[in-house]
């Protein structure tokens, strides 16, 4: 039981310090917040933003937890892999740098895995495989889809 | 298993027309307007999932997601369909593609379908759990929820690395 | 005491309705839950947006729900006028159209009030009298004021 | 009865220099990348005007608030001065500008000042409300705020009405 948690908290950790450099170049890690009592203890996620002290990543910056919270859910990915994942506006507060490296790793995850994102800006979308426009018109929505460079409208069925 | 197609009509904010979304297996982007309807398909999909939270879905009641537009015009019903690729068989059906359906009927009750087949709720997520899918599971991130999970209480991301071990 | 809250109510109904108008076109106002005891009952804003049916804001979009809220906020400045505005990335979830609009509104109400706000937005800042920039330089936050043309390096005494 | 300077040194982010940011009456536009300090200038005017919690300036304990740098650089205390322009004699003090001043002490104490003069907190929440000025007030919007107020429950609304009635 220990021995499983704690194999799970090493590759999370891991895994998740992996995708925090990725996205900021900085350091991140899992700590538990009572390591005398490992089975009960609670988990922090430590960050190290670069030229900046570590901090848990309760006391830090709108921007900075978008990132961090990307990182983390990534870093459980290992553990459970999804075939897709979908996010919308994770990228709400980030800033244009932040924005440019979270566009950039999902198009390299997206390899792998099917990335679902929704966003209102153009960064995220300059490399996308598929571009799905969404709009309201007379009171419901109408989607226009975009496929690197030829549109189709939605056929209404 | 990649999501495939989305068909979804009567469901929050799309019409009595059926909105067909192909979608491609990379990095896919939506974007436009606010309140054009880009979270509602992120709602759409967890509803044919089998999500059973209204509030989960952005609504007060599970009746407040069938379309209301303009001039009182009301959908009879909502309905959702998700188009899974089962190229790989990794779901226990030997098809290439498995379609999840849900439709929410005018006496609250849901009917759930899969390849057209009627089946039962548990049916559906015990289908989708040999895949790790679950209509909110971590692969999800609704809009606003990301500063909340770097926001979690130590016990709160101790569960959730419980949850996934 | 009836008369008091049901002019409070009338005014700040009427007021965030032009204010919603200003940023989106549509119409807004507050409805009591249940008018038969209005001494008690609860207050929903009803916003219309564009093309779209009446509907409560706590059913909207994110963008829409930001829109709202301001409108509701400067709603509530004509019963108690204050002097400054802060606003902490309010655009964060809106679109270039709402936001274009977020940014003349917040000009034209700086003619009487000040309005401070942070925004990761160029559009929020083109038509500022004081741009402020605030970065990081290693690991203590710096300032750089910029004023209608000319950069002044905050002086650090 | 605007904020004409604000001088922050050892709160938050703001490091052992006097940071002085001098502030035009109009508009101001505050940018700059993530984690840059921005949110902390606004966490620096709520604890100048009185704010207690320690988790409305996003801390856990008051003491979080002294600049932390690299290498464990402590500040001693934290401090923040904000100028308000009182050309129109709005605050019942005959001087063209007021400061206030609020020191956090390495006890823990806070140390508040107008004017230079040290003063009790409830002096600086007394002299601010003839003015509507509070440490949080309607007219000051926290990061992440927006949708809240939007997705605020009747009742809430009705006592949010009720407080400026
Ligand atoms: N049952 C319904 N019938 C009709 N419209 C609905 C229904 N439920 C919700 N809506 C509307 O759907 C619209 C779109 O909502 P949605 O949250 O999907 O927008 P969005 O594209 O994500 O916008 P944003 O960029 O602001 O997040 C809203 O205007 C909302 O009022
Ligand atoms: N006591 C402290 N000492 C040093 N740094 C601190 C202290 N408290 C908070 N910080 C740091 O201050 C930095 C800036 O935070 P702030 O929230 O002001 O950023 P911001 O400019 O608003 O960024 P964003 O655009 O992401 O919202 C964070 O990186 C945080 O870790
Ligand atoms: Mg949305
Ligand atoms: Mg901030």
């Amino acid at each position: 039981k220990l021995a499983v948690f704690m194999r799970t908290f090493e590759r999370v950790s891991r895994e998740a310090g992996y995708y925090f450099n990725k996205l900021t170049g900085g350091e991140a890690w899992l700590e538990l917040a009572d390591p005398e009592r490992p089975l009960e203890s609670g988990v922090e996620m430590v960050v190290r933003f670069v030229g900046k002290p570590p901090r848990s990543s309760r006391g830090i910056s709108g921007g900075e937890k978008s990132v961090s919270a990307v990182a983390l859910l990534m870093g459980l990915q290992g553990l459970t892999p999804a075939d897709f994942y979908i996010f919308d506006e994770v990228d709400a507060h980030m800033d244009v740098a932040y924005t440019r490296n979270l566009a950039a790793l999902f198009k390299e995850m997206s390899r792998k895995t099917q990335i679902i994102t929704v966003s209102l800006k153009d960064i995220m979308g300059e490399h996308a495989d598929q571009l799905i426009g969404v709009y309201s018109q007379h009171g419901e929505s109408r989607i226009v889809i975009t496929k690197l460079g030829e549109t189709i409208e939605s056929k209404a069925g | 298993v990649y999501l495939k197609k989305i068909v979804i009509n009567g469901f929050k904010s799309f019409g009595l027309r059926r909105n067909v979304i192909p979608l491609e297996k990379g990095y896919v982007v939506i974007t436009g307007p606010n309140g054009g309807g880009k979270s509602n398909v992120i709602d759409a999909i967890k509803f044919a999932l089998g999500e059973l939270s209204a509030q989960a879905l952005r609504a007060s009641r599970l009746s407040d997601l069938v379309y209301e537009g303009n001039n009182g015009q009301r959908a009879n019903l909502a309905s959702v369909s998700v188009v899974l690729d089962n190229s790989e068989r990794a779901l226990p059906i030997d098809k290439e593609e498995v379609t999840i359906s849900r439709k929410l009927l005018p006496n609250g009750e849901s009917l759930y379908q899969i390849n057209g087949k009627t089946v039962s709720r548990s049916d559906i997520l015990t289908l989708l759990a040999t895949c790790n899918i679950r209509p909110s599971s971590v692969n999800i991130i609704t809009q606003g929820a990301v500063l909340g999970i770097a926001e979690m209480s130590p016990e709160e991301m101790r569960k959730l690395l419980d949850e996934v071990a």
